[in-house]
């Protein structure tokens, strides 16, 4: 996974 | 969504509506930073600019938009304040700005061979973000240093935020382990950050846990 994971946090 | 998660963006909802709480019902900004409020601000702006592009709940979405407008309305609120008697608050954020932003132009996740130049701008600016939201609350923490009667409640507002590091700590730990997701760049950040919050656990054990009524 890693490298570009997309950002889903706040 | 892990229970980490949820319980960490539950502590920092609350720690913006104790905020709220203490400049509306106290009509008075004492105590509260605004250069700290202002890198807040600055902190969502920048990053949730994905707000125009990615679409990833409708969960995200309020929170990002509640984000930016609660903190937009608190430094409104405490820039206009007339009895602001903040001459404490002299902490020099162009020592935490301008680091941020050299570090964020050589450390980000920039992908240059995809995407288009506006995509690996924002990708500055989201690590910009991380950043500055690491280092934001030292000149909040040295205005609560500074001051003898911090207001019970901004103590609280403070420790709602360490609360909220803490969860997001162990949320990494967890989608690490069962999803491989792992962002280096909010991690160690993230890991500063809540360390940051240590010291000012230590100072809230002192002057708010050891001073409540039995």
């Amino acid at each position: 996974a890693a490298e570009g994971a997309a950002k889903d946090e706040l | 969504m892990n229970i980490f998660r949820f319980v960490g963006d539950m502590s920092h909802l609350a720690s913006f509506f104790l905020l709220l709480a203490k400049l509306i019902y106290t009509k008075s900004s004492t105590g509260v930073s605004l250069k700290t409020q202002a890198l807040y601000l600055t902190v969502f702006v920048c990053r949730y600019l994905d707000l125009l592009v990615a679409f990833v709940s409708w969960y995200n979405e309020l929170m990002k938009i509640f984000f930016i407008a609660a903190s937009a309305y608190i430094v409104y609120v405490v820039a206009t304040s007339t009895r602001n008697s903040n001459a404490s608050d002299t902490y020099r954020v162009e020592f935490l700005v301008i680091p941020a932003l050299v570090l964020a132009c050589f450390v980000n996740e920039t992908h240059w061979s995809k995407g288009g130049w506006s995509l690996n701008v924002m990708e500055i600016l989201w690590a910009f973000s991380i950043y500055l939201e690491a280092v934001a609350v030292l000149p909040q923490l040295k205005m609560l240093h500074q001051l003898e009667d911090t207001t019970n409640i901004t103590m609280h507002y403070m420790a709602s935020l360490g609360i909220y590091r803490a969860f997001y700590l162990l949320n990494w730990v967890y989608r690490l382990y069962y999803e491989g997701y792992w962002h280096p760049i909010a991690v160690v950040a993230g890991i500063v950050q809540t360390l940051l919050y240590a010291d000012f656990f230590i100072l809230y054990y002192q002057s708010v846990l050891l001073r409540l009524p039995s």
